[in-house]
């Protein structure tokens, strides 16, 4: 007889722990600087903060290492750094606007793997503007889901900021060269940016910044309109039942003023003076249905999105490639299922690149590189479908092209963040920049070509 | 300032549905369907019932479908029915035997999406040896994981079983051919069911039985010993403090039988006599470690894993296909990370089957056919590795290879289960029956190729 009982998400997590990206000892070097790299970054953006990142990694043995990273961000908290770091799902970055963490998952997975490989606890060293320097030590239970301190103590660190350090069980030979690239890219993502590498007794290896621009802070927009499915809905008309239907609309989404609602309401046939908590069933499927369809919507606040910029992605590429062309372009802001978004890109031309038919694609979600599951994600299949021949890529040549999604919501294939779903809205406006990339290079190469021509006259 | 909060696992694929399959309406339709019929399969074999399958699609307008799967499995006892069908990781299949559920989401994420497009409560009727039939309607409370009971009847069944009904905003149009390939090629993985299909007024489709031998039930196995890290260790230590070391491994795990524990214990220089609880850390760092490397422990029982087998399938394949020849190979039952795994396969050559130079690959998992995210898959991966001209496909042919991996742990490298990620172990032995099943084609080909030739003489 079958007996019912539930696991709780650290649990999931930890037997499906691959879905993660920590399934394999190579993959998870990777994935654990990645999660604790991005966790630092994010901690200094809400702040302008310009971002000072060290990553240590130490040779255990013949199968176990040590790795930390430090940051000059914002810290966390004493009283929620346990949550924080030893519960899955508990985060800082469930509000609608760009950040590089989404779940309240990812350093929690690093900390897991680490405790089931070599069951040493996590070291937390970290100091914010309202709590001086505390260093933690902490495991988690998982069956729980809950953090278990094992130790804290005062200890002053110079500026704000956060220290993770763990260990792990891990392939460093197999894994360093993507831990490399991974670093580095992240300067393409975030040029302000500075990250230092040290590995054992080598020589440390350091990126960027190659810009001195700090991008704005992004703020939580109201939900778009478009994002209008059952329970938004629900959840919205819960909250204010008294309202009326042209209250409902003003208040709660963006992009929708006063004469926009009186519009929409009286073009699909509602009475704007309606109260909400009255609607019928069949009326509140009927605004389901027109808020998702109806096109007259401005396009979202790009507000709570945070693009890399033309002069620090150019000058990130230039320092890291020393191209012989990069151009630049990017998409105005969209939606899908009402969730902001914006595609940028950049396509370069030189000898750092292997020579291909198709050009070598980088990609970016949030401005974070990822270097896993290329061949299912939504930029490399619009990569394939583009006609390069037609952009000047007749013979293979050394080119590649860096394309970040930027989104409130990026629609990730799985809880590793490696590639992107296949969003039809998205896809739209991927082939739309791949295309202007793409002419940018022709016009560029032929203008080269006549350069060369004339000069053999 | 940063707001922490928590949010529930409903919350949590409510955001990112696309990682469960649900991220648009064509691949809804498909993942809501395989869902319910998975959950039905499982429902029959556990008490080696002949699965008699129901699936029903009604086209209720442009976008919105109702979808009906029926039954003749073992039922939902009454009591379970609100958590197993409206909590997120909730289920009956956490323990360690091959089923094809496993998370305790699939059938929640269809409830889920339906709900959030449609706002139309999902209607279950189940009956099981023990609970009279009952009809309920529910509703899921997203934000904090719970069922909401909205109606609850008394309603006889003829026998016991469970029927699910839904409305989902579904693309029947697009996604009606990949349906109908998952229902076919589910008799190929499960040979002795039959299931039906009705599309609206169309004519029912039916595959199978093509099979009358039912699969033996599974039994829930121990631990192998290569499982050992250490969340594993400390959970069977704090079941039994005052085992001894030899007590310990023999009680808890499988092929540790008295003599190969003093044998390991021996070898690791262990004391076989000393308290579990009173092992240093270093001690139990160093059982963690050679637990996971020794290498004279047995293979895993494969009592907890359950194959197609060779008569079922080819015979499913012969009436599905109408191939020329068909082969069938297995591997010897493995694990990867302690988690007991067999893989077994078809070869076919027949017209059924395109042209091409690298034969057509048709995946599954715990007998379930996967239909997406093939090109990231670890079976497409091999695929690609193994040199099929080696084996009489110099020239493209009407080539067909069907995989089955089995495993208590199927590895899936998402929460859709449509891809399986890249374990070495699992690799190696995938590698190996790609190999054999190629040379039993070569075998089948050259054969065929003599008694042309001798004809023609
Ligand atoms: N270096 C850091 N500095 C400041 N805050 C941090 C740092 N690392 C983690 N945090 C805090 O801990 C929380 C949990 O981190 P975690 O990586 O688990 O989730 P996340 O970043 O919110 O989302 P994701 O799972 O996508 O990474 C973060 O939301 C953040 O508030
Ligand atoms: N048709 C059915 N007959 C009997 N029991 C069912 C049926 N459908 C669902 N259940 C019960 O409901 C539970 C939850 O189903 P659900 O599909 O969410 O999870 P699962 O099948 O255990 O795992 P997975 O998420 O991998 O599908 C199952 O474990 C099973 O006990
Ligand atoms: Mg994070
Ligand atoms: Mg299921």
């Amino acid at each position: 007889d079958e007996t019912f009982s539930s696991i709780s998400p650290a649990e999931f997590f930890y037997r499906n722990r691959q879905m993660a990206g920590f399934g394999n000892p190579t993959q998870a070097v990777y994935s654990t600087i990645r999660e604790l790299v991005e966790n630092s970054i994010d901690a200094c953006e809400q702040k302008q903060i310009m971002p000072k990142i060290r990553v240590s990694i130490h040779t255990i043995d013949s199968d176990e290492l040590s790795i930390s990273v430090d940051d000059n961000g914002v810290g966390v908290p004493t009283e929620e750094i346990p949550a924080a770091f030893g519960r899955v799902l508990y985060g800082s970055k469930y509000d609608a606007r760009q950040r590089r963490g989404t779940f309240g998952l990812g350093v929690t997975m690093a900390i897991l793997y680490g405790q089931i490989t070599t069951d040493t606890p996590v070291l937390i060293h970290s100091q914010t503007e309202n709590s001086p320097g505390i260093l933690l030590s902490l495991s988690i239970d998982v069956e729980n889901n809950e953090p278990i301190v094992l130790s804290q103590e005062s200890l002053m660190r110079k500026s704000t900021g956060t220290c993770v350090k763990l260990h792990i069980r891990g392939d460093l030979k197999r894994s360093i060269d993507r831990v490399v690239e991974y670093l580095s890219l992240t300067t393409v993502g975030t040029p302000h940016a500075c990250i230092v590498l040290d590995v054992d007794m080598q020589e440390s290896l350091t990126w960027g910044p190659y810009s001195d621009e700090c991008p704005s802070p992004t703020i939580t927009c109201k939900p778009h309109p478009r994002s209008a499915d059952f329970e938004i809905l629900r959840r919205l008309m819960d909250k204010n039942p008294d309202f009326t239907l042209h209250q409902f609309l003003v208040e709660n989404f963006q992009q929708v003023g006063t004469r926009t609602a009186t519009k929409f309401l009286s073009f699909m046939a509602f009475d704007p003076s309606e109260r909400v908590s009255k609607l019928s069933r069949r009326a509140v499927t009927k605004l389901s249905r027109s808020l998702q369809k109806y096109d007259a919507f401005s396009r979202p606040d790009s507000r709570c999105l945070s693009v890399i910029g033309k002069r620090p992605m150019q000058s990130a590429i230039k320092s890291l490639y020393d191209p012989l062309l990069v151009a630049y372009d990017s998409r105005d802001p969209s939606e899908w299922n009402g969730h902001p978004f914006i595609l940028e890109g950049a396509i370069a031309l030189g000898s750092s690149f292997p020579v291909t038919s198709l050009p070598t694609l980088y990609r970016f979600a949030n401005r974070v590189p990822l270097l896993y599951d290329a061949s299912e994600d939504l930029l490399t299949k619009v990569l394939r479908k583009t006609r390069w021949t037609r952009y000047g890529l007749k013979s293979p040549k050394s080119v590649a092209i860096f394309i970040n999604l930027c989104s409130t919501r990026v629609p990730y294939k799985a809880a590793g963040k490696q590639s992107i779903a296949s969003i039809p809205q998205i896809e739209e406006e991927i082939k739309h920049l791949m295309n202007s990339l793409g002419r940018k290079l022709n016009k560029s190469l032929k203008k080269t070509d006549k350069i060369y021509r004339d000069k053999r006259r």
